[in-house]
Formats: C-alpha cells, structure tokens, sequence
C-alpha cells in the first residue's frame, strides 16, 4: 500500500506538508522583511 | 544567585536582539514550532507504541530535524557577513538545501 | 574408440576391454557390460580416444539410476595426442551421493554408467547417448544415516508462520493528530504576523518585484513538482520537469537574491 493509504502514516504526511508550506511562507516573508 | 542573574541577563539580551531584528524573529519561531512537531510525532508514537512505517516516521522527523538545522546555518550567518560572501548567498544556499531536503524526505516516505 | 574399464586403486585388478562405441543402436539389444565391485571406496576409470577433429561440445558421464533419477555427472580429463584425443573419467565411489548408493541397495539395482558426447552443430543420429557400463554393487552400505530422507517417502510438513500484518492505528487518533499538526502550523503562521515577524515592508519595486515573483514562482514549481513525484510521476518525468523550471527559474532567483543581498 502506498503511505497515504495507511492511517499511521497520515500524521507524518502532515508533518512534512505543514514544514513546506510553512518554509514558503517564511521564505516569502523573510525576503520581504527588513532586518531593522 | 549568580546563575539566575545571569540566566535573566542572557534572557533579555537574547529578546533584545530578537526584537529588534524581524529576520531572527522569524527564524527562532520557525524553529521553535520544529521542535514542536517533533515533540508531536514522537508523542504519537508512544501513544500508539508503534512506529510503523518507519520510513514515514523517520521522513517527518528528518524534515523537522533538517529544517531546523538549515535554519541555524541561516541564523549563524545573518550576523557580519564574510567580506568576499555576498548577503543574499547565504539565504540562497538555505533556499537550495531546503528544497534538496523537502525532495529527500517525500521520495523516502513512500 | 579403444573404451576400456580399469580399476587404478585395485592392482589385482584387469582392465576390462569394451572396444568401439558409436552412437548407432547395438544389434541384437546386447546388454552394456557389467562390472561387480566389492571395495566401496573402489575408483573405476573409463577412457577410451576421439578423433581430435571431431570433438563434442557436451562430454560428461553419467552415473547413477536413470529410473530413479538418481545420477551424478563426471566430466573428463581431456589430453591431446596429435590425430586422437584421451579422454579419461574417473569414477570414486566414495563420492558417490549417500542417496544413490542407498537407494541402489534398496532396490538392488546396478548403477548405470551413460555416457554423452555431443555437439549442437552435430546431426541428432552423430550425438552419442548410451549406457556403457554396469555397477553391481557387492558391499555392505550404511543405511544408519538419519539425516538421508527416502526420495520418494512422504516428506516432514513444511510449516511457514508469516508476519503478521502490522497493526494500523484508528482513523479518529491519526485524524486528531493531523488536526493538531495543521493547528501548529496556522498558529506558527498566526505568531510570525502577530510579532510583526513577517512585516512585509522591504517589498522590491520595479524588475527587483519580477524578478522576486520568478523566485516564489521558482521555489512553488519545485514543491508542486516533488508533490507530484510523491504522486506518483515518474522520476524521469521529474527531472524534466524540474531542468525546464529550473534553468528560467535560476536566472530569476539569481538576479533577485543579488538585489536582496544590496
């Protein structure tokens, strides 16, 4: 079975999900950010 | 006493500078919610006392573990830059990395 | 030509002289010649010469019961004399396998010795497949080995235990934790804003601004392609899939971060 279809596996997907779009966010806005 | 004056002075001297610079802020919250989905994930496994599938496992944990490091490499760099490194290499290296590790860890959770 | 039997462990011993083999059937349906042999550890050689012109590809001899199936292969030493090729197998009983010999007392059969020369470039009625020689066995053999399973005998049951399925939690505990995952996230997001973290003021104007969006485009394209190789894509697919974003998106994410380091 692939790891979507196994239940245990769903709170790792999100993990990772989560960290990517969180790293969009935050590249977006540290690129947008001043350092003062 | 000496310890707790000296935990407090580090405290606030640590929060100064954070304020003062949004980009630190930005990094140090970043890692700090990190820490908090690893602490997530592993409280999952001991509740459910199991680990399967590893590879899943070690595939959330590693992007947290590996983000967290790419984001001190950041941090360590945001201070005077070298003075034959322009100040956008660093943040690119980490946005290079970065991508290299999300591609790693969705290739091995399957 | 010349096949003839001797026994080099046995001094006492004469060779036995079986003359010319051919591959064409005998007349009269003689029986091959039979050999009686009293030593178990006896070592019987079978030479006998080949036009050198004319050697096979396939050379062993064959020695055991060929209808219990029970046979072992002897390949020879091959020794060129000019016109004529020696060839010579040699044949120790006391390798022979344990199940043969066993099997061969059991059902007092004699162990057939059947030699094979032939070549696939050869006519089928050149190929030479006959029985030789016969072994009548005249000694005693251990029938004590515990270990030796008849051939044919009913054989012990084979018990497999597989692995168990691992246990897969219950949806309503895996959703709960993806909820609380997704609650972390929104609220790292809720935190950046509210600590003015994320302020958004140093946005880039003119080309800078292009070239910014070339880089949050480049950046986006690759995770919705490894989404997409997660998804299944093959990964040839995704190495395509990423030169073709990745060599406009290079340029793009160059120019910015040079403007980004000023």
């Amino acid at each position: 079975p692939r790891s979507w279809e196994i239940s245990n596996s769903w709170v790792y997907i999100s993990t990772i999900c989560g960290v990517i779009a969180a790293w969009v966010f935050f590249v977006v806005s540290f690129a947008t950010t001043s350092s003062v | 006493t000496d310890f707790q004056e000296a935990f407090n002075i580090s405290k606030k001297a640590y929060f100064a500078q954070v304020n003062n610079n949004p980009r630190l802020k930005l990094i140090d919250t970043f890692c700090f919610f990190l820490v908090l989905l690893g602490i997530i994930q592993f409280a999952f496994i001991v509740l459910i006392r199991d680990n399967f599938p590893f590879n899943a496992f070690l595939s959330g944990f590693i992007i947290c573990v590996g983000q967290f490091v790419l984001l001190m490499s950041l941090r360590l760099q945001l201070g005077n830059s070298f003075p034959c490194i322009s100040k956008g290499r660093p943040f690119g290296e980490f946005v290079v990395a970065s991508l290299i590790l999300h591609f790693i860890c969705l290739h091995f959770i399957n | 030509q010349d096949v003839h039997v001797s026994f080099p462990s046995t001094k006492r011993k004469t060779s036995i002289m079986i003359g010319r083999v051919g591959p064409e059937p005998e007349k009269d349906d003689i029986a091959s010649t039979s050999v009686k042999v009293d030593n178990p550890n006896e070592v019987i050689q079978v030479s006998f010469a080949i036009d050198s012109s004319d050697k096979p590809f396939q050379n062993f001899l064959l020695v055991g019961l060929p209808s219990s199936n029970l046979e072992m292969t002897f390949e020879p030493e091959i020794r060129d004399n000019g016109k004529l090729s020696m060839y010579k197998y040699k044949v120790d009983l006391g390798t022979l396998d344990s199940a043969l010999l066993q099997q061969a007392s059991k059902s007092s059969e004699s162990i057939k010795a059947t030699l094979i020369l032939a070549s696939s470039t050869a006519k089928p009625k050149d190929n030479l497949f006959k029985e030789i020689l016969q072994l009548d066995l005249d000694f005693d053999i251990d029938h004590t080995d515990s270990s030796f399973v008849d051939k044919f005998s009913v054989k012990p049951e084979i018990h497999h235990v597989f692995h168990a399925e691992p246990k897969r939690v219950a949806r309503p505990i895996a959703l709960l934790f993806v909820a609380i995952i997704f609650l972390t996230v929104l609220s790292l997001i809720v935190t950046w804003l509210n600590s003015c973290a994320a302020t958004f003021d140093s946005f880039p104007s003119g080309t800078n601004a292009l070239y910014l969006l070339g880089f949050v485009v480049t950046i986006v394209g690759f995770e919705v392609i490894f989404v997409r190789y997660y998804l299944g894509t093959n990964i040839f697919e995704t190495l395509f899939s990423s030169l073709y974003l990745g060599a406009p998106g290079l340029l793009a994410s160059t120019k910015f971060l040079r403007s980004f380091g000023q």
